[in-house]
């Protein structure tokens, strides 16, 4: 089997959604069997491939709700060449609903292990939060991606995230950092530059060699409902996802 | 007795807590009593404002666990003018252990009214999530702001946080949106302008003429721990805070 990736940070507006919607498509245009699975009541990385949340018979509400019989049900197969475990707006209500439920943690996790589909790479979009969704995105993942913006207050959200998942860790020991990714990067700031340093100082060889630059064709490619492989394919955008699912293939190389 | 904002959109990244911060600094600079209330578990106004939420023995938290105490055991004032009631990291697990309280929407609303400090604007900080801390920002509200980047995810947003809106106004009749603000507008590219376009049409004289632009020095002054008026002055973004709270002063001249 591959590999599950949660890409985790309770900090908002960092790219978890547009690095989990990038780099899958392009996993996949590498030959990869990719499943992205949003996990985030805004539904923007069912938004993000052209699907609309409140058109969907099921959704990730459904597979939550009955572990037992796997993503398959919920899955869409997508154009841009991934599959996709989409997020309707029936998850808002959610997270109180699953708090009384009795492992409410490892809902995503039993689900993925009753799937029967091969994948290489399983791809996971939790919200900004440390709440019951990006709780079963831990448990379920193999590895957190890490995507930080290189402001102030998403480096401060470090530790915060550090300490969750190692609370998790008490009922998947296995789970680790994997990576972090330096998102929304500015070139031309210094506070761009500055906060990078501090991170690959700190975090040494977890923090991808590849950076994501500030790239609008980024901001525009969800409004046209298509990843920016397909939306800007020559983009600096699309290029940094490119090189960053070159680097993330040769750090884990499926066997 | 003055008017209470929240700042709610469950969009992340968006302005949030630099709006907050900003105006509610700006508001102080115009001669106002101002009370700000951090709400989000990751403390980034508390932060914002040089305290660190590690250190702090009473908090929000305490607030909300003992709403008939009022705010005034937990408020600080600050260098910067305003009186600010912190966020301490023991909010992060608060969220689940109010979900079962009687009334845990109207937490915060109870204890604003045990209040007998007077101030003329009350700002509330919420995380980007519409669970039980934003709600409870929304009860507490005479009005919801929204900070709006001018992105296509967070556009897509609003129809969630209006019907969330609804269904407060159920147990807080008296609630509705007292504006938009148009934030990390970027004039150098389309995507700006045309969303600006679209939310100016849609939610015509609701959105606040002043448009806040892209501004490194507003992702610096956190690292500084500033408000803007102290960090940058001059800056683009000290100055487009400063128009904004002329006009918020304007639409909403306290009694
Ligand atoms: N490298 C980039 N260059 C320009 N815009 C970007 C880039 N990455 C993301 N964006 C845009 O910035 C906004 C935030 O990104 P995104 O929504 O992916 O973050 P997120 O962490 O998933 O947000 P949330 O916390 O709300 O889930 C979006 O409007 C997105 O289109
Ligand atoms: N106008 C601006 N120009 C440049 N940077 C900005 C501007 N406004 C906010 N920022 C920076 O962008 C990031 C997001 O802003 P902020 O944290 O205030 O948003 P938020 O909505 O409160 O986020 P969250 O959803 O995590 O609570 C922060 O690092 C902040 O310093
Ligand atoms: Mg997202
Ligand atoms: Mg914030």
């Amino acid at each position: 089997m591959g590999h599950t990736f949660a890409f985790a940070m309770q900090k908002g507006g960092v790219g978890k959604t547009t690095t989990t919607l990038s780099l899958g498509t392009m996993l996949a245009g590498r030959g990869h069997r990719v499943l992205l699975i949003d996990l985030d009541p805004q539904a923007n990385l069912t938004q993000g491939l052209g699907i609309q949340p409140d058109t969907l018979e099921y959704s990730v509400y459904e597979v939550l709700l009955n572990p037992e019989r796997g993503v398959e049900f919920a899955t869409q197969t997508t154009a841009a060449g991934v599959d996709l475990v989409p997020a309707s707006l029936d998850l808002a209500g959610a997270e109180l609903e699953l708090a009384g439920k009795v492992g409410r943690e490892l809902l995503l996790r039993k689900a993925l292990r009753a799937t029967h589909t091969a994948y290489d790479y399983i791809l996971i979009d939790p919200p900004p939060s440390l709440g019951i969704f990006s709780l079963n995105a831990l448990a379920a993942a193999d590895y957190v991606l890490v995507p930080l913006q290189l402001h102030a207050y998403a480096l401060k959200a470090m530790p915060q995230l550090e300490a969750t998942i190692e609370l998790i860790r008490e009922i998947h020991p296995n789970l680790s950092i994997g990576g972090i990714i330096c998102t929304l990067a500015d070139r031309r700031t210094n506070l761009s530059l500055q906060i990078e340093q501090q991170v690959r100082t700190r975090y040494t060889d977890l923090v991808f060699e590849t950076t994501i630059p500030i790239n609008v064709k980024l901001a525009e490619a969800p409004s046209a409902g298509q990843p920016i492989g397909v939306y800007a394919p020559q983009s600096a955008g699309a290029i940094a996802y490119a090189t960053l699912a070159a680097e993330l293939e040769a750090r884990y190389a499926t066997p």
